[in-house]
């Protein structure tokens, strides 16, 4: 564990917690993509599937930041499509969500480490999961505006994939690691993020709220 | 890097 690494998984906690605070708070997840979240959910489900198969986890805390990512997402899910179901902005949520799972599961099974279930079930993940984000992006670019709080939650979001590549970094100058995989997706999954990244260090920093020009 | 480690990162 290194100190990127640790503060990009912190830094997903804390959007997890913010955006859960944000609907439960407000009682509405209007500018939220529901899209989104449930591929994170299916994201942790597929990546987290030894929990399932009782493999020996590395460690405790591995396995209950794995337990508490698949609850909460699961969570928000259930708080976006049935108890606030009614604030869920369906209207501007319209990205097919199918043309990021299909070609997620095709990837996986072409480029992958090994061609066994798991190893392909954790593949799709992370391919999955480098284009989740794409719907919330998408929602917003229809509305043309951000709330501050989901501005925070799309910048820690952002942040941990960004500072995990800093921990591959790391871990390839001191450990010779390297997962191409997972570092490939994980520089496409945070240059999705850079013009958001710009809008939110330019304006909600300033305390200005995030309005795309329409 | 060990292939076949289970994958040590979230």
């Amino acid at each position: 564990m290194n100190i990127f690494r640790l503060f990009g998984d912190l830094s997903h906690l804390a959007a997890i917690a913010i955006l859960l605070l944000k609907i439960w708070k407000t009682r509405s997840c209007a500018g939220v993509s529901g899209k989104t979240q449930l591929l994170f959910a299916v994201c942790f489900i597929t990546r987290y599937i030894d929990l399932f198969l009782h493999f020996v986890s590395l460690y405790n805390t591995e396995k209950v930041m794995k337990l508490i990512y698949i609850s909460a997402s699961v969570f928000t899910c259930y708080l976006i499509f049935f108890k606030f179901k009614a604030t869920y902005d369906g209207n501007h949520d319209s990205m097919r969500a199918e043309f990021l799972i299909v070609p997620a599961a095709g990837l996986a099974c072409l480029i992958n480490t090994k061609f066994d279930a798991i190893e392909i079930l954790w593949t799709f993940s992370i391919y999955l999961e480098a284009v989740a984000i794409l719907p919330q992006l998408f929602l917003i670019s229809k509305t043309g505006e951000a709330e501050t709080i989901t501005s925070h939650y799309l910048f820690a979001q952002g942040s941990y994939r960004a500072l995990y590549i800093l921990n591959w970094i790391y871990r390839y100058h001191y450990e010779s690691h390297v997962d191409t995989i997972a570092i490939v997706a994980g520089v496409v999954q945070t240059i999705l993020y850079c013009d958001f990244f710009y809008l939110y260090i330019t304006k909600v920093v300033k305390g200005q709220k995030i309005v795309l020009p329409a | 890097y060990k292939d076949g480690a289970w994958k040590d990162e979230l």
